[in-house]
């Protein structure tokens, strides 16, 4: 097996408190990130649209057009479906470039799909913001290497805001 | 005199009168996403508007709102986005994005990536107030988030991302010091705001740096062709380089440009609050500049302005006022005393090129 996201920050963020481990028949959502395809012909396309000095400048591509381009391989797709279905994985939905699954699964099966994390429940704040999330290290079947970049909520938890609220500037001898 | 920024202070700073407002002709649209959980109120919208709105043409409500709405209490910068974003691109269809309600086990903002690849009709201009430490990120994370924002740029997107609020940061690699680049601000294929304030805070006059402004150099990206003159201009120029062992010269640089940042009236739960600041104050502000713009392009026939850089730096910040005094934080320590970069003529890392002059940026970028 191997770990796709080693260098991922997973200390608890200030604020946050843990209200211990989650009970393994809850559901949890997760998204997966399938491997892209031509990553390297998109990045030249956006340069052909966006360089003023381009023929192609604002000739943009819609949302099928990239999907077109990027969608994973059908090896992909059917390497990544056959692991989660055998993990029990269901109300999987894709998007229309189809390079990311959100699927449903229990913490039980999650915890056997990502060996290694452990689901937690954690709280912040006045306004009470819950979330599942493992500060163990996941890892996944060699096999899913080729197929698979990260899976979303597992390790990162919402920013907070650095908005803030400065005193009044004293600005001296103008307006009283 | 003003006692803080409001829509009139934006607009009149930025040379906005009150006829440069969206047509209410084009497919013309704007949106502004926030990750902290924060719901946002119509009727907060609605008394800033009664409140600020007096003497331009806006609209009194946003067109969608993407997320969970109005049960809990109003965040701060959910309303302080679509304040701004709605009355510096004033009268043009916007749409707002927060997340409550989304599963515990979900991350908002992955779950906002995945929406921009699943809707094939979406907003010309989006402003993120979102950042992380680049070195918090895993390089998979990192590396495929930036190939979503190289999807939305060749879709013809403007992502506008707050360039963050900590200076340039600081951080402690193997007991030294070193500047502390932040992501999404960092990736190549966005544009990233910066921060300004007024030189007399109860004045609208010349802009000097905001010390909190975010900017630096990634540690993660190499830096882009297109800002490769712009950003050695700088380093073989300016008075007041920090020790080079701090920062990645051979980075992504950011900011690309700048706007006010501080002393905002927000109106949040019904309250008009006074003095709030950041980052995430500055990008809306730009982002509506750019929808207008956008307004101007679409009933000319032309498509929108999609991903800014290369044309920003190519044009060498055509209309844009450029901020060349101050510097933002950084260390706190004896080499550096807690001061990052300085800003200087025409590009650098505190405010990028600088803040909007609307009919001279219009001017540079009306043309096909």
């Amino acid at each position: 097996s191997y770990s796709p996201e080693p260098d991922q920050q997973r200390t608890l963020p200030p604020g946050w408190v843990s209200l211990g481990r989650v009970d393994s028949e809850e559901e949890l959502s997760l998204t997966f990130a399938l491997r892209q395809q031509n990553v390297e012909r998109l990045s030249k396309l956006v340069q052909a649209v966006s360089d003023p000095g381009s023929p192609h400048y604002g000739k943009y591509l819609t949302l099928e057009d990239v999907a077109e381009l990027v969608r994973p391989s059908p090896l992909t797709f059917r390497t990544v479906q056959k692991w989660l279905s055998a993990a029990g994985a269901r109300n999987c939905h894709s998007v229309t470039t189809q390079d990311f699954l959100t699927c449903w699964l229990s913490v039980r099966q999650a915890e056997l799909l990502l060996s290694g994390a452990e689901f937690h429940r954690y709280v912040r704040g006045p306004a009470e913001i819950h979330v599942i999330r493992s500060l163990r290290p996941y890892q996944l079947p060699k096999a899913l290497a080729p197929h698979v970049d990260f899976v979303g909520g597992l390790h990162r938890f919402p920013p907070t805001s650095s908005l803030r609220q400065r005193p009044e500037p004293q600005v001296s001898g103008t307006v009283g | 005199l003003h006692l803080g920024v409001t829509p009139s202070v934006i607009r009149q700073r930025y040379n906005l009168t009150a006829q440069d407002v969206g047509s209410g002709t084009t497919n013309n649209s704007q949106a502004c996403a926030q990750f902290l959980e924060q719901y946002f109120h119509a009727s907060d919208l609605a008394e800033f508007m009664r409140l600020f709105g007096g003497n331009f043409a806006h609209q009194e409500s946003v067109a969608r709102v993407v997320g969970q709405q109005g049960r809990g209490r109003a965040g701060i910068e959910a309303s302080l986005d679509v304040e701004y974003l709605m009355s510096a691109g004033a009268n043009i269809s916007t749409w707002v994005y927060s997340s409550p309600g989304r599963h515990e086990s979900q991350e908002p903002f992955l779950q906002w990536l995945l929406l921009l690849s699943n809707e094939s009709a979406l907003p010309h201009v989006h402003t993120v107030s979102y950042g992380d430490d680049e070195d918090s990120l895993s390089s998979a994370y990192i590396q495929r988030v930036n190939t979503e924002f190289m999807k939305a740029a060749a879709r013809g997107l403007t992502l506008l991302f707050a360039s963050g609020d900590s200076g340039a940061g600081c951080w402690s690699v193997s007991r030294r010091h070193q500047f502390r680049p932040s992501f999404p601000a960092s990736s190549p294929y966005v544009t990233t705001v910066g921060g300004t304030s007024f030189q007399n805070p109860f004045r609208v006059t010349t802009e000097i740096v905001d010390y909190i402004s975010g900017g630096g150099f990634s540690n993660v990206f190499p830096q882009p062709s297109y800002q490769e003159e712009a950003v050695a201009q700088f380093l073989s120029s300016s008075p007041h380089l920090p020790p080079s062992s701090y920062f990645n010269a051979s980075g992504r640089a950011y900011p690309d440009v700048a706007a006010l940042s501080d002393g905002y009236w927000v109106v949040s739960n019904s309250v008009p609050i006074p003095w709030v600041s950041g980052t995430s104050a500055s990008t809306p502000v730009f982002g509506g500049i750019l929808s207008l713009i956008n307004e101007h392009r679409l009933l000319s026939g032309l498509p929108p302005l999609g991903f800014l850089n290369p044309r920003l730096y190519q044009q060498r910040g055509a209309g844009l006022f450029d901020v060349t005094r101050g510097c933002h934080e950084s260390c706190l320590n004896e080499e550096v005393q807690g001061q990052g970069f300085c800003s200087g003529p025409g590009w650098d890392p505190v405010t990028g090129w600088g803040t909007p002059n609307f009919p001279a940026l219009l001017k540079a970028l009306i043309k096909p």
